[in-house]
């Protein structure tokens, strides 16, 4: 695990985040439930709470598909490329690329459209930056760079759990059997 | 495009769904070692200035060239994703370079702890991000 210079984290009064969906999208629930999944990942190892606002611009964590050029400085490239990014604490900006195929639900790994993407796997990693944690070396890890497209790797790793440990602590209503190593389902498609 | 599971739409009433990486032109560079110089190796320059491993001066300013400053980035980026660092444009080091990833930069200032494990300080990023 690596953390952002400085080691930025939302300050001890902040534990309790907000999201938003920005309003444009008009998202259906199968992808808002999706993020929802992902923000659950990181609460059940973290003091950390998240709870969906329809105040897009009180938000805390503000959530937004765009597609090519969106106005900071990092340019989406259409399918696949760059899938999202997001900014460090306590920015809360979380970008996605509108133009992927995402898949919101079901067993990505048998998607007939070679360019789906799981936007849950996708989720989970950037909410790892919107706390706080950069790329990780360990493949094994959601904080790993890239992922293919038809697979599927939500399962936070020994290494996301010990990295944002670090920034918060633990879940004091955890038991600690909630860490567990992460097991990717992945076949392997024409990109790669 | 929302797939609400792996069956729901049909490919062909995809617009997209024949369309591959951007990346994908970068397997042309498969094997292509230091010193050489081939067109639009400029945009592979680019990738690795965009993801912190070029870190120095104008991305518009990249040539064709494998010059050291390509042949470091490329033994960076190996060791980074746990590859055999060559400097060389392998198929296994091309292979991962065209994967879909995240935006964000793995390195900022030309220092990375991607690969040097359980650091406490990283330089990571820019403001931006």
């Amino acid at each position: 695990y690596t953390f952002f210079p400085g080691t930025p984290r939302w300050p001890e009064d902040r534990r309790d985040l907000t999201y938003a969906f920005l309003p444009g999208n008009n998202l259906p629930e199968t992808a808002k439930a999706a993020f929802t999944r992902a923000f659950q990942r990181w609460a059940e190892v973290t003091p950390l709470t998240f709870t969906e606002t329809s105040s897009y611009g009180a938000a805390d964590i503000r959530i937004g598909f765009f597609s090519g050029d969106h106005g900071d400085g990092e340019a989406f490239d259409g399918v696949l490329g760059t899938l999202a990014h997001a900014f460090s604490p306590p920015n809360g900006m979380f970008h996605l690329d509108r133009d992927e195929n995402w898949m919101v639900e079901g067993d990505v790994t048998q998607a007939s459209v070679s360019t789906t993407v799981d936007l849950e796997s996708v989720a989970v990693h950037e909410i790892g930056h919107l706390l706080g944690l950069g790329h990780s070396s360990v493949e094994e890890s959601i904080m790993y760079p890239t992922i293919s497209s038809r697979t599927r790797k939500v399962d936070l790793a020994a290494d996301d759990v010990q990295g944002i440990q670090i920034l918060y602590g633990s879940n004091p209503n955890s038991n600690g059997s909630s860490t567990s190593e992460s097991a990717t389902q992945e076949r392997e498609s024409s990109d790669g | 495009y929302f797939f609400p599971n792996a069956s729901a739409i049909p490919p062909s009433l995809l617009p997209n769904f024949t369309s591959g990486s951007p990346w994908d032109v970068f397997h042309n560079f498969t094997g292509c070692h230091a010193g050489e110089k081939r067109d639009g190796l400029n945009k592979l320059k680019k990738y690795f200035h965009y993801f912190g491993y070029i870190p120095d001066g104008s991305p518009n300013n990249l040539t064709d060239d494998f010059d050291d400053s390509l042949e470091a980035a490329i033994k960076t980026y190996q060791r980074n994703f746990n590859l055999d660092p060559t400097g060389q444009l392998d198929e296994a080091t091309m292979k991962q370079i065209v994967k879909p990833r995240c935006g964000n930069p793995d390195i900022v200032n030309g220092t990375t702890s991607m690969s040097s494990g359980k650091t406490t300080s990283s330089l990571f990023h820019t403001v931006g991000h």
